[in-house]
């Protein structure tokens, strides 16, 4: 199911996250 | 290089000017979509037979009721000091006059204030606001209410300066409001020259007479529909990025700028994320709404079908502010989905579009936003936007396929992106 919901907290840090989207470019 | 391959095809490849190409074919063969109109429905179904033949996911049509105004033949003619034919535009919901027409002396004020300070005088008045033009949403104001303010103060009919930065002698509508227990009085927009020369005429102590006609009708709702197209997430499909634009439009020029090309970027988008082969974990949801320039008629009932499902919404996006060439996204959300939005725009160097400003906003997503949805939509040049907004000049003629390229390209990495990432973005 969704990792991430306004109720949860983020698994994953913010530099992990710039990575992933970096993967992008 | 997801992002370069979209760019890649949009701006420079196959996929060049077709977003444009397709709007014009709609908008040549169905001229404006009024909501109510035949032409509002001819145009969703040729729409939803060319999103099945895009082959996207899950096309459907969902019911809705929407307004149904028409305008009728109108006209405004000044008899005193002098014979004038004015251009005007009946504002959308107006009543209409008797078929004699009404014929008034008029009443020139320039805000609100000076009504209320001058409501002696308004009586059996035809009450004209020449109001300066701050900006769209300061000035819109007079638009939506001038005729109620007016009958407060026992006014037959109000003439309401167009809201637009620049006028050629071109009104411009839009909706109007009424208000419980107010007598519902006609009202139509006029040309910013024609506010002036009155309210120059006014000063001078010449007393102006205007024979307003106006054949506008009200009937009861009818049955229209949103249009949805998808391209189903391959990891959590349940979850959506929603990409939308509106496909009603007033009925005047061709209703291209608004919301034509937002409402093609937006099909645009998901056709390119098609033929580069791409899905991604979320599903991508393309809505053309109906009934937006009514206040949101069609998406507000899509919200009410769909809100149960609001924490599975990542983003909400809608291009409703014309698809000149983008000079950022606005977006509205949490300080942490800012900063991912930032790094998502990142992707866009290529363009040198990059920029992540506020207000991310649109009369057919700003519910889903005020519940707390990340919201996102483009921003261009909104000064020549709104040269032609809701007036005869809203054609192809002031579209440009290169610009409708770039912002389709924007509107595609975005919305594919943030269907691809790992994680929704955060609250």
């Amino acid at each position: 199911k969704a990792i991430y919901r306004h109720d949860m907290v983020s698994q994953r840090t913010f530099q992990e996250i710039q990575k992933e989207i970096a993967r992008y470019g | 290089d997801v992002a370069k391959a979209i760019i890649q095809l949009a701006v420079y490849g196959n996929a060049q000017n077709r977003s444009y190409d397709r709007l014009a074919l709609l908008v040549d063969t169905i001229g404006p979509r009024l909501s109510g109109s035949k032409n509002l429905e001819m145009a969703i179904g040729i729409m939803h037979q060319s999103l099945k033949d895009n082959d996207l996911d899950n096309v459907h049509l969902e019911p809705v009721k929407i307004p149904h105004w028409e305008r009728g033949e109108e006209s405004a003619v000044m008899l005193k000091p002098r014979i004038h034919t004015m251009a005007i535009l009946g504002l959308g919901s107006s009543t209409g006059t008797p078929p004699e027409g009404i014929t008034a002396e008029v009443l020139v004020v320039h805000s609100f204030d000076e009504l209320k300070i001058r409501a002696s005088e308004a009586k059996g008045k035809i009450v004209v606001y020449n109001q300066a033009y701050v900006n769209y949403s300061t000035t819109v104001k007079y638009r939506i209410q001038g005729a109620v303010e007016a009958a407060k103060v026992g006014a037959v009919a109000s003439l309401i300066r167009s809201v637009t930065p620049f006028s050629i002698y071109s009104p411009h509508t839009g909706i109007q409001k009424y208000e419980d227990g107010v007598p519902k009085i006609p009202t139509a927009c006029i040309t910013v020259e024609d506010a002036n020369m009155m309210s120059r005429m006014a000063s001078r102590g010449v007393k102006i007479v205007i024979q307003l006609k106006m054949e506008a009708k009200n009937y009861p709702d009818t049955e229209s529909f949103n249009i949805v197209a998808e391209i189903t997430g391959i990891k959590y499909p349940e979850q959506i990025v929603l990409v939308s634009g509106h496909l009603d439009s007033w009925d005047v020029g061709q209703g291209a700028m608004d919301d034509g090309g937002g409402a093609f970027i937006s099909w645009e988008a998901l056709s390119l994320i098609r033929d580069l082969g791409l899905r991604p974990k979320r599903t991508l949801r393309l809505v053309l709404w109906t009934a937006e320039e009514q206040g949101g008629i069609g998406s507000f009932q899509y919200y009410q079908l769909h809100k149960v499902n609001i924490s599975n919404y990542s983003l909400v996006m809608e291009s409703d502010a014309g698809t000149f060439l983008p000079t950022g996204l606005q977006f509205t959300g949490s300080p942490k989905a800012r900063a991912i939005m930032k790094e998502v725009m990142s992707l866009l160097q290529p363009l040198n579009i990059t920029q992540v400003l506020s207000h991310g906003q649109g009369e057919d997503i700003n519910v889903w936003i005020q519940a707390g949805v990340p919201g996102a939509s483009l921003i261009d040049n909104l000064y020549k936007y709104f040269f032609f907004h809701h007036s005869h000049g809203d054609t192809m003629t002031v579209m440009d396929p290169k610009q409708m390229n770039v912002a389709a390209a924007v509107w595609a990495v975005v919305s594919y992106v943030v269907a691809d990432m790992e994680e929704m973005l955060p609250r």
